[in-house]
């Protein structure tokens, strides 16, 4: 099963400490570090694969970085070098679904990009706005509140209001994930679905609390837990993208996305 | 007594909330919202005076805010309009002071620049670096880390020893809080010295604890508490900038700063 999941948003908002959460595996370290500590005079987009075993399911999964995305003093056009390799895929797949011997595609295609969102407790920011525009058309944007542990129950439900009022304004479509069709699932996936966009805290360390070992942030005043769905909505991004929606993401991204290609591709 | 206070940093740094929390005074409210709700199409520059009274002695403040400061996509130059107010200031001084009667002036230079530093955990950004070299030899510049309560106590100190080589690497002049020299508090005086630089977390929000009732940001894991130096170092920030340095840096202004660009306007 291979999956090639992209990563982008400014630098220092926990994209690299999310994603090994997520991973449960150091795909970044210190051999091999996140994306804001390989300084780049331009935005690069760089690939890690790596081998997981999720639920007896060996997952190739590719994930897609994109080093100096927002850290400029000018942003102009830094989403780019993006755009050009989501399209290079497609166009590689493009060459290879045209040739004979077609039964061996590896897809290499970008499945899903996870958008992260400073917590600014406004709104979306210009870059933001403009980024999600030009690919919200070519890839499944899913939109995440970064550190959301940097804002209150009531500053972080205002925060969610705010940015998917500014997401219709803008005539942003992001990736919608489709309703469960098992009935006793209906209702726990709304109660998922209503927490988009997700606010994602992720953590590495391993506290103990009263016995047990779970994964947080020690504060003096106390332990912002990742995997409490009271404290953050990681758990509720987890499932929804590795063990739920995986399928219908690259679905969605062959028959929606890649056809929007080439359709353009082959419009001219 | 006459002191002006400007205030920069991108938008969504709790700015606004940390000027009120320092003055106990609702400078920005919903009648005259915080810069980051003005939004403009470039940087502007706006003040807004208040009268207050410390430790009895009435303190007419005015406080400078940028909006627009490092929120666009590009932000180059976004720091010359902050620089043209600076030295026009400077400018209508040195103009009053040529006059006959110079007996009553009235002092509206920049007296100390509050710069936000988002608490991305990495280091300073190229915006960061581009303000404090410009500015750093025309007004007394204390950068503050924004939201600290986003950092835990490591990562907290980290940043502080990061950002502190970084400044010294670009030869940036901060303001330095020159040593106290009462005996008895030079040890408490040190320890405020070696907060710098000031990791804050801003409340307007009044909780009751025990009985007690304190300023600060109630999470599901504890509440984060503005005035306890444990948590940050409002405290410290708040005590030397209006309480024990207040007249220094008004005299730092003028003996250095204005003394600068005395020097710069008569060279040509
Ligand atoms: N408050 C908060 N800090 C985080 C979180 N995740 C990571 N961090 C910290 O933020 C800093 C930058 O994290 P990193 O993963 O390198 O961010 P990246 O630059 O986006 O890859 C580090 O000090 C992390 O420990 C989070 O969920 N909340
Ligand atoms: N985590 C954290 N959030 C804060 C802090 N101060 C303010 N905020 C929140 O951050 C958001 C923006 O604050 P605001 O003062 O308007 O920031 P400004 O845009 O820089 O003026 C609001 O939701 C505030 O409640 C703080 O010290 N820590």
């Amino acid at each position: 099963f291979d999956f090639t999941l992209m990563v982008v948003g400014e630098s220092g908002l926990g994209k690299s400490t999310l994603i090994n959460s997520m991973f449960l595996s150091d795909i970044y370290s210190n051999e091999h570090p996140g994306p804001s500590l390989r300084v780049k005079k331009t935005v690069a987009v760089e690939t890690s694969k790596c081998l997981l075993k999720e639920n007896n399911v060996n997952l190739s999964l590719t994930v897609v970085d994109t080093p100096g995305f927002g850290d400029a003093v000018d942003n102009s056009n830094c989403w780019a070098p993006i755009v050009d390799y989501i399209e290079s895929k497609y166009e590689e797949y493009l060459n290879a679904e045209s040739r004979v011997n077609r039964k061996i595609i590896s897809d290499s295609r970008v499945h899903c990009c996870l958008y992260f969102i400073a917590p600014s407790g406004h709104g979306l920011k210009p870059l933001d706005v403009e980024f999600m525009q030009r690919l919200h058309d070519k890839v499944n944007i899913i939109p995440v509140i970064a550190k959301a542990d940097t804002m209150i129950p009531d500053e972080c439900n205002q925060f969610k209001k705010q940015i998917l009022n500014e997401i219709a304004q803008h005539k942003i479509k992001i990736y919608e994930f489709p309703d469960t069709e098992e009935e006793e699932e209906v209702k726990q996936h709304k109660a998922l679905k209503d927490r988009v966009p997700f606010a994602v805290v992720g953590s590495n360390t391993v506290i103990e609390v009263d016995g047990k070992k779970l994964r947080g942030r020690k504060y003096p005043w106390g332990i912002a837990e990742v995997e409490n769905l009271e404290h953050c909505d990681f758990i509720a991004l987890r499932n929804m993208l590795i063990r739920t929606h995986l399928q219908d993401l690259k679905e969605v991204t062959n028959s929606v996305h890649y056809e929007n290609y080439r359709c353009r591709k082959l419009a001219g």
